[in-house]
């Protein structure tokens, strides 16, 4: 048991399933108290002020796996864009889509609050490193606006919004961050963004007091001012853009945080994560730290996405035999808004192998969408599932977690939570 | 393009270090 025990994941099998109540209070962590310190909530989550909302059914996997689907799509066709300066994979890719509903950026997203504006007015934001444009929806509504939680922003009651004009730098920069060229609208400077499922947001580029903590408040913003809002979003009052590009938060904040910020993401949703901006200036909590450097791949090096390099993948202790090329030819990125992580096929193909053999013990069950391996424990109390390991360049080793390493809502149906892209050369 | 989501990143503690250009991981950030 103790061979075991250095191999597996042993858990009771309910500690896989998320809880109906939140319970954030047990939460309480060094970093998250910090003064440069965001609560992270799962948008569906109990501890969301999203969750609340009856009318909004929480979606179901499946649909979160189809959105996922669509996410990683829009990734693909902007890595698609920078590498090849075409826009061809993305529109056809937006046609094959059905969703319009915010789903890209909507799926299986977390959710941070900020302050916008004096007086400053709180906006629940989805927390996307793999977009740069913070935007809200702003009012008026001019072309559409879709239903949001809190009260819609209103630049008019504000004393430190302006608008960007159409000649300046800022809205310049606009073609890098969203991939449509800026338009002008009376000499103010128009953004546009697309996600790729037909969801989107048109407005005003402009300046605005951004709170992000009561310490950390930044005059001159630039954000978006979204007046024509295609997509549900789920209900979030727009998007904090956490990517590379120079209209990014990070960017925009690196006077104070030099492009600096750390988050952590809850293994449930009814707990709390943090997003913490700029260097722990404490002690101990960020000492066990490994540190992997950005990929320097072709298409990634250039890209507003953080590259990463994923050199082999364990299971159950083991190295599984996979050629370095095949994690070197397309690359890799870290995204906080893809929730199944996606693999070459061929490194997918061994993972499954090597999974699926270490579990032989338990009846597998009908496939989940893009997940292949699932598995019935139904007549489980505690299961062994084998731990599963990611390694990035620098020797870092990534453990992941059991909830990390399986996806279900029911016990009837828990599957193996990676997925394959389409061809190695993706 | 791999990609590493959000369900395999749950408890890390990931540091974006964007000066440095590199990116961090800690187990049982929360």
């Amino acid at each position: 048991s103790q061979d075991l025990q250095h191999t597996h994941h042993v858990l009771h099998v309910n500690s896989l399933l998320p809880s109906a109540v939140c319970n954030s209070s047990t939460q309480v962590s060094a970093l998250h108290k910090k003064k440069s310190s965001l609560q992270v909530v799962h948008k569906h989550g109990p501890c969301s002020q999203l969750h609340q909302d009856k009318a909004k059914k929480t979606p179901r996997n499946a649909d979160t796996l189809f959105q996922d689907q669509a996410r990683v799509r829009y990734i693909r066709s902007r890595l698609a864009k920078n590498s090849a300066g075409s826009s061809d994979m993305k529109e056809t890719d937006a046609a094959n889509l059905l969703a319009k509903d915010g789903s890209v950026v909507g799926s299986g997203d977390y959710v941070v609050t900020v302050g916008l504006g004096s007086p400053k007015k709180q906006l629940s934001l989805i927390f996307d490193t793999g977009s740069d444009i913070t935007w809200t929806q702003c009012q008026p509504c001019d072309g559409y606006c879709y239903d949001q939680m809190e009260t819609i922003f209103d630049p008019s009651k504000s004393s430190t919004y302006s608008n960007i004009s159409c000649d300046s730098a800022l809205c310049n920069s606009l073609l890098s961050a969203t991939g449509n060229s800026l338009d002008c609208s009376l000499s103010a400077c128009v953004y546009g963004i697309q996600y790729g499922d037909s969801s989107s947001s048109v407005g005003l580029f402009s300046k605005e007091r951004l709170t992000l903590t009561s310490t950390d408040v930044f005059d001159g913003f630039a954000f978006g001012c979204g007046q024509n809002n295609q997509g549900t979003f789920s209900g979030a009052a727009g998007l904090l853009g956490l990517g590379r590009d120079n209209l990014s938060l990070p960017s925009q904040t690196a006077r104070k945080y030099n492009k600096f910020f750390s988050y952590c993401l809850p293994s449930s949703p009814s707990l709390t994560g943090f997003l913490t901006f700029g260097k722990d200036s404490g002690k101990g909590s960020s000492k066990s730290v490994k540190f992997t450097p950005l990929s320097r791949a072709a298409g990634l090096q250039d890209s507003s996405f953080y590259g990463l390099d994923i050199t082999g993948i364990s299971v159950g202790g083991r190295r599984l035999s996979i050629s370095a090329s095949v994690f070197t030819t397309a690359g890799a990125i870290i995204d906080s808004g893809t929730v199944i992580t996606r693999l070459p096929p061929t490194a997918y193909a061994a993972l499954r192998s090597a999974f699926r053999q270490r579990m032989s013990q338990y009846p597998m069950t009908d496939s989940l969408s893009i997940l292949d391996t699932c598995y019935d424990f139904s007549n489980y109390k505690s299961v062994s599932i084998p731990k599963i390991s990611i390694f990035f360049r620098g020797n870092v080793e990534v453990k992941i977690i059991p909830v990390g390493t399986m996806y279900s809502d029911t016990v009837s149906q828990v599957c193996l939570a990676f997925a394959a892209n389409d061809d190695d050369g993706e | 393009v791999a990609i590493f989501g959000n369900t395999q990143q749950k408890t890390l503690q990931v540091v974006h270090d964007g000066a440095g250009r590199r990116l961090g991981f800690s187990a049982g950030g929360c």
